[in-house]
């Protein structure tokens, strides 16, 4: 699954996804990427999350919409992250999914649960020519 | 970390994140396009597996695919589930989002939708997702999602039937437990939402 934040220069935020879901599902079966708060969710007055994973089980907690309201009330990114996956995990241990979470004005962090670690690719003002980095961040 | 612009994606999808950004800087400037032509870069490239046609066969091999496009500004929301027969998702999504006043489109309908927005109808299917699918289907379907049928989902293929529901009452707390555990399907970077 792509899960995407974009945000420009003046602040416009928006997040949004695509995907071919999880294998062998039951015909009909839809994932969490298209659910708004779950797959992705954007607001411009606090930032953004989009999120990756088990969708059967993820879509059940809306973990964007818990991360960008986590950051509402000051976490930062990676803060609020690991508050969206630590609910999820409490339930479901063996869970598997990642989220990344930005801040309107372009601070990052991600979290994941049930993998190693997980990357994510970010390209901002940082860095001339805005060339891509891929990140790790430790399950 | 931080300075705008900025595109953050999941995973190493790292030319779908360039192409988002180029959007965003030498193209049109809008967000939601340039979100767009980097979810579409992933489609084409079908992405570890995980994004567009001929991945993820469902128990009757066939692809169908989610998408979403949010607007932060306006809280506009654009998206397509389980669309069947038509390649460019991120694409009907803003159909949505830009030609209609609704939220999400699904299944069968939504791809009437997007035929009456200009799309190719077009199988989803190809030699991989296939022969995914038969290996699946010669491993006696496993792993699937069903639960509280019969035949025994753990065993054997459907079409399954329920079981009735004292039978489902006579659950043991232990397999209750087991109900939450997820490790079966093997979800991560190759299989996931």
């Amino acid at each position: 699954t792509i899960s995407m934040i974009v945000i420009n220069e003046d602040k416009h935020v928006v997040a949004g996804t695509s995907t071919n879901g999880a294998r062998h599902k039951i015909p009909g079966r839809v994932g969490d990427s298209p659910i708004p708060g779950a797959g992705a969710y954007a607001d411009a007055e606090v930032g953004a999350a989009v999120a990756t994973g088990d969708g059967d089980v993820m879509m059940r907690f809306l973990p964007s919409l818990l991360a960008v309201e986590a950051m509402r009330s000051g976490l930062s990114p990676a803060e609020a992250g690991q508050q969206a996956i630590g609910r999820i995990a409490k339930y479901y241990p063996s869970f598997v999914g990642g989220i990344v979470v930005v801040t309107k004005d372009g601070q990052y962090g991600a979290a994941c649960h049930g993998m190693e670690e997980f990357p994510y690719s970010v390209a901002d003002g940082t860095v001339a020519d805005g060339d891509v980095r891929v990140l790790t961040v430790k399950c | 970390s931080g300075g705008l612009p900025l595109v953050a994606t999941t995973w190493g999808f790292t030319n779908a994140t360039l192409r988002a950004y180029q959007s965003l800087t030498v193209g049109a400037f809008d967000p939601i396009e340039a979100l767009v032509e980097g979810c579409s870069v992933c489609e084409r490239e079908q992405c570890d597996g995980t994004v567009g046609f001929g991945g993820s066969p469902d128990e009757n091999g066939e692809t169908t695919l989610d998408a979403m496009l949010m607007d932060g500004k306006t809280m506009d929301i654009g998206a397509v589930a389980a669309l069947r027969d038509v390649k460019h998702a991120a694409e009907v999504a803003k159909h949505v989002l830009r030609n209609t006043k609704h939220t999400l489109l699904v299944g069968s309908q939504a791809t009437e939708f997007a035929v009456m927005m200009g799309f190719k109808k077009e199988s989803l299917q190809t030699e991989a997702s296939k022969s995914m699918w038969s290996a699946w289907q010669n491993n006696h379907c496993q792993p699937n999602f069903w639960k509280n049928v019969i035949p025994s989902p753990s065993m054997s293929c459907g079409p399954y039937e329920p079981v009735s529901a004292n039978a489902i009452h006579r659950t043991t707390p232990s397999s209750a437990e087991n109900l939450s555990d997820r490790s079966a399907y093997d979800f991560g970077q190759y299989n996931h939402d």
